[in-house]
C-alpha cells in the first residue's frame, strides 16, 4: 500500500457515496448511466472472486464487499426505487460493443489460463471502457448536475492516482502488472475531454455545460 | 514481474 493507492481507493469510494448521495437529495437518478452502472456492478463481481478463496487483508476484503454491495445497490435504486426517473431513451449505448471485445481481450491477454483469471482480465478491460455510455450520455445530453461532474471527477481521480501508485510500486517492489497499467492508461484516457470541461466550468462556478 | 500472490489492488 501506498499514499497514491490509498488516496486514489478513497477517492473511488468518495464517488460511490456522492452517486448515492445524488441519488437520494435529488430522489432521481437523471444523468446517470444504468448501463455504466450495471458494468461496474459485472466489473466487481467478475474480479472479486477471489473473496471466496483468497485473502489478503481486512482493508482489501471491506473494500471489495463495500464495492460489490454498493454496485448492486446503485442497480437496485435505479431499477426499482427510482426507476421512473431513469430514462432509457438516452442511454443507448451498445453495451455488446463492449462486452464482446473484452472477452476477446481476456482471452488473448491473462496471467493464467483458468476460469478466475480470465474473468480478473475481463473485470479489468471492462472497467476500463465501463464509464463509455455514461460519457456518452453526458455527450448526448450535452449537460449535467454538479453532483454527477463531482462524481464522475472522483471516478476519474481514481484512476489518475492509480498510475503514480504503479511507478512507485514498479520503483520499489519491481512490480508491473501489464494487464492493468495498460487498461488503467486507457481508462484514465477516456477522462481527459471531461476533466478538462470539469476544472475550467464545474470548478470555476459555472454549469456543466459542453459547447454545442 | 506479476505478483504471484495474486491481485492485491481493488
Amino acid at each position: 500500500m501506498n499514499i497514491f493507492r490509498l488516496l486514489g481507493d478513497l477517492s473511488h469510494l468518495a464517488s460511490i457515496l456522492i452517486l448515492l448521495q445524488k441519488i437520494q437529495s435529488t430522489r432521481s437518478c437523471r444523468g446517470i448511466s444504468f448501463k455504466t452502472q450495471a458494468l461496474y456492478a459485472t466489473v466487481f463481481i467478475t474480479r472479486y472472486l477471489d473473496l471466496f478463496y483468497d485473502w489478503v487483508s481486512l482493508y482489501n476484503f471491506v473494500m471489495k464487499i463495500f464495492f460489490i454491495a454498493s454496485s448492486c445497490y446503485v442497480l437496485y435504486l435505479m431499477k426499482y426505487k427510482y426507476r421512473p426517473t431513469h430514462d432509457p431513451s438516452i442511454d443507448t449505448f451498445r453495451v455488446e460493443y463492449l462486452l464482446g471485445p473484452c472477452a476477446v481481450l481476456a482471452l488473448l491477454f491473462h496471467y493464467r489460463f483458468t476460469l478466475p483469471e480470465l474473468l480478473w482480465s475481463f473485470s479489468i478491460f471492462l472497467e476500463s471502457v465501463a464509464i463509455l455510455p455514461q460519457l456518452f450520455m453526458l455527450q448526448r445530453t450535452g449537460e449535467a448536475e454538479t453532483i454527477t461532474t463531482h462524481y464522475l471527477a472522483a471516478l476519474g481521480a481514481y484512476r489518475a492516482l492509480y498510475i503514480p501508485n504503479w511507478i512507485y510500486r514498479w520503483f520499489t517492489e519491481d512490480m508491473v502488472d501489464p494487464i492493468a497499467v495498460t487498461a488503467g492508461i486507457v481508462q484514465t484516457a477516456l477522462y481527459l475531454d471531461f476533466f478538462y470541461v470539469y476544472f475550467t466550468k464545474v470548478l470555476q462556478g459555472q454549469k456543466f455545460e459542453l459547447p454545442a | 514481474a506479476h505478483d504471484e500472490h495474486g491481485h492485491d489492488e481493488l
